[in-house]
């Protein structure tokens, strides 16, 4: 069987709003190192690839590898039942054909149990090969959400260019042009600071809805990293974490636009 | 025409 308990169950429903625009349905994959969870939008454009490691559950079981295929508009309704505080046990028996979410209020007086049912899903695995990046952004993450919904104004791309002075963000279309810079700032210790690791400057073109769909990851993580090399698709990467536990990562993978 | 590649171009099937 599988049973994973979240001390936290207010995590799963950040990761939901952080997929939800970008995927119908998908499967989460049980093993004994966590949950994981990749697919693609409708479009195969971009990736989602989440990672729940098991160490970040308070417990976690999974006597077998199973794969879960849920419906995520379901997964919501699901989620809205329970307050962010709550714990979450989510569970199934092996080749069971529903899985149960189990919410516990903080104090223990209320518990409550919703079973939803599974769906098969056609898996369609993408081996993404391993990438020596050629920059790497590291930022805040509602920097990075700010900075595409006020240029998603201007385009449906952005450009986001990378340089040793830092990071272009631009956007052009029918009223006008947008263009945000950010320098890299060193200074220690800041929340607020903009790294780069550079090897040579990059510029890709992104479809800002993608981007917009992605920057709902915000509330997991403090940080973004953004990694990027030529002719090749982005990574945008939040940490799922909270200042005493490391869950994982979601990972978004989203093709460039190509030159004219 | 959008110019958008597809994800399928650099990710292999597995």
């Amino acid at each position: 069987m599988f049973e994973a308990r979240l001390a936290e169950g207010g995590i799963l429903k950040k990761v939901l709003d952080a997929i939800k625009e970008l995927l119908n349905e998908a499967s989460f994959d049980c093993s004994e190192a966590g949950l994981q969870l990749q697919a693609m939008d409708n479009s195969h454009v971009s990736l989602v690839s989440l990672n729940l490691r098991a160490e970040g559950f308070e417990n976690y079981r999974c006597d077998r590898n199973m794969s879960m295929g849920m419906n995520l508009a379901s997964l919501v309704k699901i989620m809205k039942c329970s307050a962010n505080d709550d714990v979450l046990t989510i569970k199934a028996q092996d080749n069971a054909d529903v899985v149960t979410f189990v919410f516990e209020s903080k104090n223990g007086d209320r518990v409550s149990d919703f079973d939803m049912k599974l769906m098969n899903l056609d898996q369609e695995h993408l081996g993404i090969p391993e990438t020596d990046y050629a920059c790497v952004i590291k930022m805040p993450s509602n920097e990075f959400a700010k900075i595409v919904r006020d240029l998603s104004q201007f385009g449906e791309s952005i450009a986001i260019a990378c340089s040793k002075q830092g990071v272009k963000f631009s956007s052009t279309g029918d009223i006008g042009t947008g263009n945000i810079k950010l320098a890299q700032n060193s200074s220690a210790d800041s929340d607020d600071k903009v790294v780069v690791d550079l090897q040579e400057p990059v510029t890709l073109t992104f479809a800002s809805r993608y981007l917009n769909s992605f920057a709902k990851a915000a509330g997991l993580s403090e940080k973004v990293t953004l990694s990027m090399s030529p002719d090749v698709p982005l990574v945008v990467e939040f940490k799922v974490a909270t200042s005493d536990n490391d869950y994982g990562y979601i990972r978004y993978y989203l093709a460039p636009k190509i030159e004219d | 025409k959008d110019n958008q590649q597809t994800l399928i171009v650099y990710f292999i099937g597995t």
